[in-house]
């Protein structure tokens, strides 16, 4: 058994979700925010035999898409004021974000 | 140590705080959503002592009980709109899902 | 590759976030709620290499404090209506409660 966290858009969650339920296997969504956008973004948590990683995977793959997005910098990281340039950059955020765990016990009541 | 992952329906999750409290385990909950009802359920994350693996799991089966749902199916999945039947189905929901990862280190700050 | 879990109290979350940027560390922000007092808290999720633990748990400690609060006792712990004290108690609440989880695989897409 595995638990696979992975941090995916808000706009590929609603298809992510289906293209799970589709191929039976379970999840459960978190709300989630980017550390660094401040942005919304959703975390999946899915428990799936060892069997399935690969196909897990794949359908995250397959079901989210790297974007870019202009943002306004915030503040001056680093805190130096005469670095700060006011003008939007463009950052991009990928697809997903994926960390497989060990699960050593799995119960279900 | 271990980290303790428990999806439970929102119904019984004052419950299992209080019986995790009266116990003296430690816990934080995460609101969160399950893959298929698109329902709101709650994530319980409980770090404790290897030896205590046995009585909070216990705690966690008498204080979550399963139960039925009707669910009027959301849309056809699969996506072949001719076996689309739109009765409501009944659908069982258990009392908790629940991960039990390992714990390489703890701290307190 | 290793995964953090760190509840933080929500009064340190944006100067917590702020310091791991400024370290060129990623991290996703939960919301979630503490088990006693029931009162909102952050649980940051840090996905690091093995050989920045340290300095994380380092920024961590130092952007999150410890602090007293004033609690009203919710109600009779343990159901014993007599031992029933309305007098507010003070609590202490940690800077911040620390799991570092191992990560079989991490992927990005
Ligand atoms: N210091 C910095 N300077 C310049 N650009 C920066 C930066 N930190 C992040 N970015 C960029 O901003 C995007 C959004 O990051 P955010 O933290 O809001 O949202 C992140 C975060 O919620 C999560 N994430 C990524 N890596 C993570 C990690 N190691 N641990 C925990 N969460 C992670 O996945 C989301 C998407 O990450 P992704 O890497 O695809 O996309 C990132 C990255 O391309
Ligand atoms: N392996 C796993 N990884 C991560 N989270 C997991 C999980 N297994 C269960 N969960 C979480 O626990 C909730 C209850 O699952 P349970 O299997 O008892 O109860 C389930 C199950 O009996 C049923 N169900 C789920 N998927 C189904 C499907 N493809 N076809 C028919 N019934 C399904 O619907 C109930 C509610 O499911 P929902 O997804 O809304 O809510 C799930 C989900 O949030
Ligand atoms: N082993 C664990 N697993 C998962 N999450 C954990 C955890 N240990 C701590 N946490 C999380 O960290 C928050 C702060 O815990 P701390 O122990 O510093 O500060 C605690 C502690 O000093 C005190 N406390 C907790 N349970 C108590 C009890 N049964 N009796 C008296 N005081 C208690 O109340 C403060 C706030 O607790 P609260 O539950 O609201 O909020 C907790 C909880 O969300």
């Amino acid at each position: 058994m595995k638990l696979i966290m992975a941090v995916v858009q808000d706009k590929d969650s609603n298809r992510l979700s289906d293209a799970l339920v589709e191929n039976k296997f379970q999840a459960t969504k978190l709300a989630s925010t980017g550390g660094f956008l401040r942005a919304g973004n959703t975390t999946f948590m899915i428990g799936i035999e060892d069997k399935d990683v690969d196909a897990v995977l794949t359908i995250i793959k397959e079901n989210c898409e790297t974007r870019e997005q202009l943002v306004a910098p915030i503040s001056p990281m680093g805190g130096n004021a005469d670095s700060y340039v006011p003008y939007p950059v463009e950052v991009q955020i990928g697809g997903a974000t994926v960390f497989i765990l060990p699960v050593e016990q799995f119960e279900k009541f």
